[in-house]
């Protein structure tokens, strides 16, 4: 069953979107199959993978909205073994129009489980007879893991992401807004327990560290005092090459492997494989 | 008049809220009576003015959702001629509440013409008699500027904020995925001219650049030839005492006022009271 991941915070400008290129690029060294999924009118991940958003055919709209199945949509990229599910501006409607259909906060989570999990859904009381949905339910590709990269916007898109999700990881820079923005994501994550997602895990990674800076040393160790096992060991510092690779459309490990940006992401992929979530 | 200014771009973490509070402290330095308004659900304009969010009583959706005006749930703040509307976490249910409105996007500008500019609404062919509103529209307090903080979300509080303005600011961070942002926003800018406000101005604002930087060199100079006259002259560079301003609670004039961030501010605000919009 794929590990879904989603990266999530209400700040902007944390390093949302470059944890998800550069994480999934890093497991895929590993031999995992990886399906990223930009949620975001942005299309920021979308063109991080070297994608025009403005001529994707297929997109997440059409699978929020459409009932289109993710594999239709879903792309290969330059990267072996790395999907992508394209955005585009359409998305930018969705906090408005997903809200007046039923359960709408559900409709990730149960395309995943019909699409990518099959096990899962036999596994769930009240489900489909075994036999007959074995066949249509049983995926192409296997992924190992789903990453799901959300708006800077805790509205009906992000809260899908939210309830699909296995793992929430919460980038936050260390400065005072980003810190801050920890505190309300604290307040959604009880409430989409307490709702939806029971077992939901999150973990704060600490993202575009710049060491020589007080502020941010005085930040992280007081993120690293307050949520202890809730912080990744992993650290990712400020690097430019990471900069450079969104440009190229590549993820880092595969635009400068030897960076520092790409030895914390793989840092990062081996923290999180080795946890049983 | 006061001149009414936005401060958007949908692409987060670019120096909006700081622009807001710097901008606003620097033009009271002139002597300018200045209100800002908070139009985040991060709430990060009211912290940065050292407010707290969460005891905040009356805020921007009380003038969005319940006609509150706005000079009832302004406030003081420790800069003398700078006063705030504070927002709340309640504002993350604007994006989906407001558009059932008649008429919403337009909330902002009625609310700002009925309070604060009551010569122009008698100007307006269909408006009110002289007499009946003159006495209850007189503004207590005579505003030279507005500003607005939005959100990194190209919803239906940013829209009120575009309608609402005479000059929209769009910070940019000289990288990829901000400079991509400018494409977005021009379609939005020439949509909101077309439907509900056909002056309104746009000024780039390059925020945050790091002059040893090669890609933030190149990037500064691609937008500067791509927009030539609709970059304001002045840049913001890094400085880590607008870091410092932000946990201060103060404009960062207020904080270290011979320090970069505080002088280009300054340039700023002149070149804005300079020039005739
Ligand atoms: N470790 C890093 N070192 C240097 N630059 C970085 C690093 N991580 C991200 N960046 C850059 O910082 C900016 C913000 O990162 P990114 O766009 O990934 O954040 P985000 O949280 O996805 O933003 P948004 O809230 O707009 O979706 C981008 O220009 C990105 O290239
Ligand atoms: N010139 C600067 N030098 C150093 N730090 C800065 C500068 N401008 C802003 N910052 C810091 O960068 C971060 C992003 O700025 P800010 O929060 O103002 O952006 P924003 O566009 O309002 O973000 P959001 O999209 O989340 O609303 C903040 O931590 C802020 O303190
Ligand atoms: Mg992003
Ligand atoms: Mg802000």
């Amino acid at each position: 069953n794929p590990l879904v991941i989603a990266i999530a915070n209400q700040k902007g400008g944390v390093a949302k979107t470059t944890t998800t290129a550069s994480l999934g690029g890093a497991l895929t060294t590993y031999g995992k199959e990886v399906l990223l999924v930009d949620l975001d009118p942005q299309a920021n991940l979308t063109l991080a993978l070297g994608r025009d958003p403005g001529r994707v055919r297929g997109s997440i709209t059409d699978v929020l909205f459409h009932s289109a199945s993710l594999l239709s949509v879903s792309r290969e990229t330059s990267v072996p073994g790395l999907d992508l599910v394209p955005a585009n501006a359409g998305m930018a409607l969705a906090e408005r129009f997903l809200p007046v259909r039923k359960d709408y906060e559900t409709i990730l989570r149960r395309t995943i489980t019909d699409e990518l999990r099959p096990f899962a859904s036999e596994a769930a009381p009240g489900s489909k007879p075994a036999g007959s949905s074995f066949e249509k339910n049983f995926p192409v590709i296997e992924y190992n893991y789903i990453i799901l990269d959300c708006p800077p916007f805790l509205g009906a898109v992000t809260l899908n992401a939210l309830v699909a999700a296995d793992l929430l990881i919460l980038p936050t820079q260390p400065e005072f807004f980003s810190a801050h923005a920890l505190r309300t994501m604290m307040t959604t994550i009880r409430q989409v327990r307490q709702n939806q997602n029971p077992k939901l895990i999150f973990r704060v990674l600490i993202t575009l560290l710049d060491k020589r800076n007080r502020i941010h040393r005085q930040i992280h160790d007081q993120i690293y005092k307050t949520f202890g096992e809730g912080v990744f060991q992993t650290i990712i510092e400020v690097d430019t090459k990471l900069r450079e690779s969104a440009i190229e459309g590549k993820p880092i490990m595969f635009h400068k492997a030897q960076s520092r940006g790409a030895l914390q992401y793989d840092a990062l992929a081996q923290e999180i494989m080795r946890y049983v979530w």
